[in-house]
């Protein structure tokens, strides 16, 4: 180990292992998630040598060979998809993997399923005999669901609903495992009923042949192309002419078309987008927090082995970490890692507590657990965008080399700013909710816990 | 602002308060332009448009504010060794006065915050960084990363920095392929 840097582990004032454990809930919890790591990276199969220097094509090709065969790894290890293992595998695959979305679609359907659509769907994912993905973004549409294109006519006399992107700008963009894997997806689309619109629902379309993996009748689908990152993924398009879905595959746990055309509903609107609301809870650790625990240890590491100018005359060049400078760039960025690591058991909570009293068909707490997710997404990840973007800039010329892992972190995480809701639009999804909140104690109304801080208001103001 | 001196900054209770003093303003504020707005004749929708660069910023403030409230209630209630909670505490410290201090307008403006105790958030945030600075490696070698999982020639374990840079970069396909570049273009040059 570099001396400089072994010094620094020798002055330590409180215990690594001991903080490693509480990072991750528990001893029991570390050497689960070690072992993860362990069995993971022992295997060449997921090695990362030489990643930096393949091509688009290349990274795709590995990503989906990483997947296969964590398929197959998974099986062989016991691991099941509610054990607790699965929360350490991502992390320990480091990202480049393809059928992320997959997880997404297998997620959609079994938060707005029925049990039918569960028991039929659920076993093929798992299995991989289908491979998912999640269509909601289009081309000319974005955070905006209620703005969306694509349409759903229900045709009573055949029961089937006639799915259509009729313009360019309805077309799907976008969606993840689109352009070249999947075989299904769950496509937003705006349901009518007798010429009647009764909003976005969620679909399950197939779009390739399960035989020969050719487009199905109706579908033109493709990848998008280069991007700033993510060559690993085959983000694609997707246009859909007159295809045709049996009416058992709209997800209908709260929403359902009934044979005579009749719709019903259980709680808000809003229950449709609550695959995001979980997605987003779930990115904020997995996507966001990472990175940023990751260029930290990067520049902090480097901070201390590299050395540049003298503090005082006469002495050999300084740790650029004694720089206050170099300090204040850096250790706000570490403090900001724990604060979200906080945040984010918060929000796990919070979620679970209101995923409970959902499934209960309860569903007072969706429009808080919708308001936070939202904001927090936004805030979260715009905070560690630019933390990590100082990360690399503390590193000098070698942040600056994709060697330094720090580049691709940061195209990464800046992506998070982007995907599954545009922050500005999510900050104001955010606000909304709060002058709501605001209207109520103002007229002494009560409000959830997280704006209660906003009651002080005196009524009548 | 009760805060008299710069170690009262160093209280979760006095920069909490500060947080949610300024999540609320920037809300209430925000909601009552909205009223005047809508209440003179203009169209709600036109009043939300000229409103949502502030109602984003109120939004971020609330967050903002939830975190420091949460981060300072989960230091105080932690069961772990002193040392952790000593430095949990002074990496919850440095989070909320960073944000003080680099958000210094927000806390300001209504004088919540006056120009004097801005000058103590200050000083006890950069005292911090050098109390922090000693522990640094350490807290994040707690994240117990893998240098296979880093994949960063900078960041590896053992810190040996500059031969890992060159060893990688000698395996880059510029160094091992001869460039079409060459003979189409730099042989003709070099041999005209």
């Amino acid at each position: 180990v570099n001396p400089d840097l072994a010094s620094e582990r020798q002055t330590a004032s409180f215990s690594v292992e001991k903080l490693t454990a509480w990072l991750d809930g528990g001893a029991e919890h570390t050497q689960t998630r070690r072992a993860v790591v362990e069995a993971i990276q022992r295997d060449p199969v997921f090695s990362r040598e030489n990643q930096y220097f393949q091509s688009q094509n290349e990274r795709y090709e590995a990503a989906v060979r990483k997947a296969v065969h964590l398929h197959k790894k998974t099986q062989e290890m016991g691991w099941t998809e509610n054990g607790p293992e699965m929360k350490y595998i991502y992390r320990a695959v480091s990202g480049d993997i393809a059928f992320l979305l997959h997880r997404i679609f297998m997620r959609s359907i079994s938060m707005l399923g029925s049990n039918q659509q569960i028991a039929k769907w659920i076993p093929l994912a798992t299995q991989f005999q289908i491979i998912g993905s999640y269509a909601q973004t289009e081309l000319g549409h974005g955070t905006y669901l209620q703005g969306l294109e694509t349409t759903a006519v229900f045709d009573i006399t055949t029961q089937e609903f006639i799915l259509n992107t009729p313009n360019l700008s309805a077309m799907k963009w976008w969606p993840g495992d689109m352009g070249r894997s999947a075989t299904h997806t769950v496509v937003f689309a705006q349901l009518y009923i007798h010429g009647k619109c009764y909003g976005v629902h969620p679909f399950i379309v197939q779009i390739r042949s399960l035989q020969d993996h050719s487009l199905c009748p109706g579908v033109t689908a493709g990848d998008i192309g280069p991007k700033m990152n993510f060559e690993h993924i085959d983000n694609g398009y997707l246009l859909l002419q007159n295809v045709r879905v049996p009416r058992e595959n709209m997800l209908n746990k709260f929403c359902e078309v009934q044979p005579d055309g009749n719709y019903k509903r259980q709680g808000s609107q809003q229950i449709n987008y609550f695959t995001m609301t979980t997605t987003r809870i779930s990115l904020l650790a997995s996507e966001v927090l990472t990175p940023l625990m990751k260029a930290c240890t990067i520049a902090i590491r480097y901070s201390v082995v590299r050395r540049q100018s003298k503090l005082a005359p006469g002495e050999q060049e300084a740790k650029i970490l004694d720089y206050q400078t170099q300090q204040e760039k850096l250790l706000p960025q570490l403090a900001a890692v724990y604060a979200f690591h906080v945040i984010n058991n918060y929000l796990q909570e919070l979620f679970n507590r209101g995923y409970r009293e959902i499934q209960r068909h309860n569903f007072d707490t969706l429009p808080e657990l919708h308001a936070l997710s939202s904001g927090f997404k936004a805030f979260v990840s715009q905070y560690c965008t630019s933390a990590v973007e100082i990360c690399l800039q503390a590193c000098g010329g070698h942040g600056y080399s994709m060697l330094s892992g720090l580049p691709s972190l940061y195209t990464n995480i800046l992506a998070s700013c982007i995907y599954e809701g545009e922050n500005t639009i999510l900050l104001l999804q955010t606000a909304r909710f709060l002058v709501k909140c605001l209207k109520a104690a103002s007229t002494g109304q009560p409000v959830p816990p997280s704006v209660t801080y906003l009651a002080a208001v005196k009524p009548g103001k | 602002c009760p805060a008299k001196n710069k170690s009262d900054f160093l209280c979760s209770d006095i920069y909490t308060e500060a947080y949610q003093h300024m999540a609320a303003r920037l809300t209430i504020s925000t909601a009552a332009k909205l009223q005047d707005l809508i209440q003179s004749g203009v169209k709600k929708h036109d009043a939300w448009n000229q409103c949502t660069v502030q109602l984003a910023q109120a939004a971020k403030a609330h967050c903002h504010y939830i975190t420091v409230k949460n981060f300072a209630e989960t230091v105080e209630k932690l069961k772990t060794e002193a040392g952790i909670q000593k430095i949990m505490k002074h990496l919850c410290d440095l989070f909320a006065l960073h944000g003080i201090f680099t958000n210094a307008g927000v806390f300001l403006h209504d004088g919540y915050i006056s120009g004097a105790q801005m000058d103590m958030v200050a000083s006890s945030y950069l005292d911090l960084l050098a109390v922090i600075r000693k522990d640094a490696v350490p807290l994040v070698d707690a994240f117990d990363f893998t240098d296979q999982s880093l994949n960063s020639a900078l960041g590896s374990y053992d810190g040996q920095v500059y031969q890992r840079l060159y060893e990688w970069a000698q395996k880059s396909p510029t160094n091992t392929q001869m460039s079409p570049a060459y003979k189409k273009y730099l042989k003709p040059l070099l041999h005209k």
